[in-house]
C-alpha cells in the first residue's frame, strides 16, 4: 500500500506543517534554505515515510517544490513539477511492458495538493497558469492556506470568488463521487463535503489549551485559540476525511482509470 | 499642508483596509478588476483625500500600485513605481528652478509603506529586490500584513529574521530618531517603538464586540476578536503614531533634506 502525495504552494503557506497535521508525524521538515527563503530555483523532493491508519501500513511519499511561487519571475514555476507527474507516469508505463512484471511501488501521483495563500480577492495568475497545466494529469485537490486568516464571512465569499475562477478558467478538481447506495449518505457527503469545497484548512503539530481546557493541536493568540480539529473553526477533519479515511482508493482509481490512461492514450498516439 | 504616502505591496494584504482604518474614512475604494485580481500589469494610481487630524485640515494623497506582485513573472514590477518616485522628484526640481516660483502642493513622496505576507519565514526575493530599488529615495516602512495570521512568538521570530535579511542585504529602513531632549522619552521611544520594528499590523474597519463588550474596530473569529487598537494584538496604533502623530515633520524634513538632496546631486552631476 503506497500513496504518493505532492504538495505545491508558494512558501509560507503551511504546507509542512499541515502534511505533518494530517499523518501525525513529523513526515517533512525543513533545511536551513527553505526558512531563509534562499531558492535559485524550483526543485522537486521526495519524503518517503511509513504511516498508520487504522491498524494498516501504508508507504507515504510526499513530493514536495521547494521554490515554486519563489522566485520574482514564475513565469516557469510549473515546469518542473509538470515534469515530475510525467516522469511517474513514463516509468509506470514502462514498468507495464515488461515481460517479467515485478511488482514495483505504484510511483504515480494519487493527489496534489495545491495551497491557495488566503487573500480574501481570487485566484491568482500565478494559480491559475499552474493548475490548468496539471489537472489533466493529477488528482487536484486545492486548499485554501492559513484558513485562521480570514473570518467565516470572507471565507464563504473567497470559496465562491475561487470556485467562479476554476469554473470560468476550466480548470478540474477532484469531485468525491456520490454514491448513490443512500439517500443519507449521500446528504452527508452533499452538507460536510462538497458544499464545502474548496476545504479552508489549518494545521498546527503543537498543542494548546483550548477555551474550555482541552488539550488541543490549535494555534493560541491573545485573542483566542484556533483548534485544528473543530469543525466549526476549519476544514482539517474533512480534509483528512477526504484524503486518508474516505477515498484514498476513489483517488487512486482515479489515477489509474482516467488520468494514467489518458496520459498513455496520448503518449502512443505520437 | 500635504502628506504624499506610497502603498505598495501584492494583492490581498489588506492594504486598502489599512488605509482606510489609519486616516479612520474610506480614502480607497476598491475596482471590480481589484477584486478580480485581473493585473494585466503594474499600474501607479493616487487617490486624493482630505483628512482632519487635531483640528488640522490635511491634504492625504495615497499612490497605490495594483499589479505589483500579481503576475506570474514580477521581475520588472518595481519599475513603473520608482518611476514614480523620480517623476515627483524631477517635479519639484523643476519647481525650484522656475522664477516664479507659485505655492505648488509638494508632490514628493514622504513615505512608503512595503506590506510583507505575513509567512513566517522572512522575506521575499520580490521583497528584497523592490526595497532594494527604492529605499535611498524614499522613507521605507516595511511592515508586516495581516498581523493577526502569527502568534507573538512567530511574530518576534519573524521580525528578528526580517532585520537580518535588512541587514545582510544593506536596505535603509526610516528609523524615527531619538531625540536627546529626556532620557524618559527615549527610553519610551525605544520601548515602544524601535525595538517593535518593523511594526506588524492589523487593520479592519467594521466594528465589532470586544471579548469584555465594547464596541471597537476589530476583525471577529468563531476562537476570538482581534481588536486593531489594542496594543497586546498588534503594532496599529504604532504606526498610526509613526505617520500621522509623531513623525510625520521627521518623515518631511528627511526627504527634503536627504532624499531629495541626493536625488539632486545625482541627477546635476550627469
Ligand atoms: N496562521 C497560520 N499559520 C500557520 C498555519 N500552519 C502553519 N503556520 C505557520 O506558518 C509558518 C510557515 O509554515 P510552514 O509549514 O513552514 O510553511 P511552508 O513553507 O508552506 O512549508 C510557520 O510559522 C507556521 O507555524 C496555519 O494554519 N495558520
Ligand atoms: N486577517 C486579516 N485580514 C485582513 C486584514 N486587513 C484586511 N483583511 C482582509 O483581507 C482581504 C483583502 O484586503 P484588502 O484591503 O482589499 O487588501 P489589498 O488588496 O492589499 O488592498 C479582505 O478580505 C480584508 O477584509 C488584517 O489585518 N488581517
Amino acid at each position: 500500500f503506497n500513496l504518493n502525495v505532492m504538495v505545491v504552494g508558494e512558501p509560507g503557506l503551511g504546507k509542512t506543517t499541515l502534511i505533518n497535521t494530517l499523518f501525525n508525524k513529523p513526515v517533512l521538515t525543513k533545511n536551513v534554505d527553505e526558512e531563509r527563503e534562499e531558492f535559485p530555483a524550483v526543485t522537486v523532493q521526495l519524503t518517503a515515510s511509513e504511516i498508520e491508519e487504522d491498524g494498516i501500513k501504508l508507504r507515504l511519499n510526499v513530493v514536495t517544490a521547494p521554490g515554486f511561487g519563489a522566485l520574482t519571475n514564475n513565469a516557469e514555476s510549473w515546469k518542473p513539477i509538470a515534469d515530475e507527474i510525467n516522469t511517474r507516469f513514463d516509468t509506470y508505463l514502462e514498468s507495464e511492458s515488461r515481460l517479467s512484471r515485478t511488482t514495483i511501488e505504484d510511483p504515480r501521483i494519487h493527489a496534489l495538493l495545491y495551497f491557495i495563500e488566503p487573500s480574501g480577492h481570487s485566484l491568482r495568475a500565478l494559480d491559475i497558469a499552474f493548475m490548468k497545466q496539471v489537472h489533466d494529469k493529477v488528482n487536484l485537490i486545492p486548499v485554501i492556506a492559513k484558513a485562521d486568516t480570514l473570518t467565516d464571512d470572507e471565507i464563504v465569499e473567497f470559496k465562491r470568488r475561487i470556485l467562479d475562477d476554476i469554473k470560468y478558467q476550466g480548470i478540474s478538481v477532484f469531485k468525491p463521487l456520490v454514491h448513490e447506495t443512500d439517500d443519507d449518505d449521500a446528504a452527508v457527503l452533499n452538507n460536510n463535503v462538497l458544499s464545502k469545497l474548496p476545504f479552508a484548512v489549518v494545521g498546527s503539530t503543537n498543542y494548546v489549551q483550548s477555551a474550555d481546557g482541552r488539550s488541543v493541536r490549535g494555534r493560541s493568540y491573545p485573542w483566542g485559540t484556533i483548534e485544528v480539529e473543530n469543525e466549526n473553526h476549519n476544514d482539517f477533519v474533512r480534509l483528512r476525511e477526504l484524503l486518508i479515511r474516505n477515498y484514498m482508493e476513489e483517488l487512486k482509481e482515479n489515477t489509474n482509470n482516467v488520468l494514467y490512461e489518458n496520459y498513455r492514450s496520448a503518449k502512443l498516439l505520437r
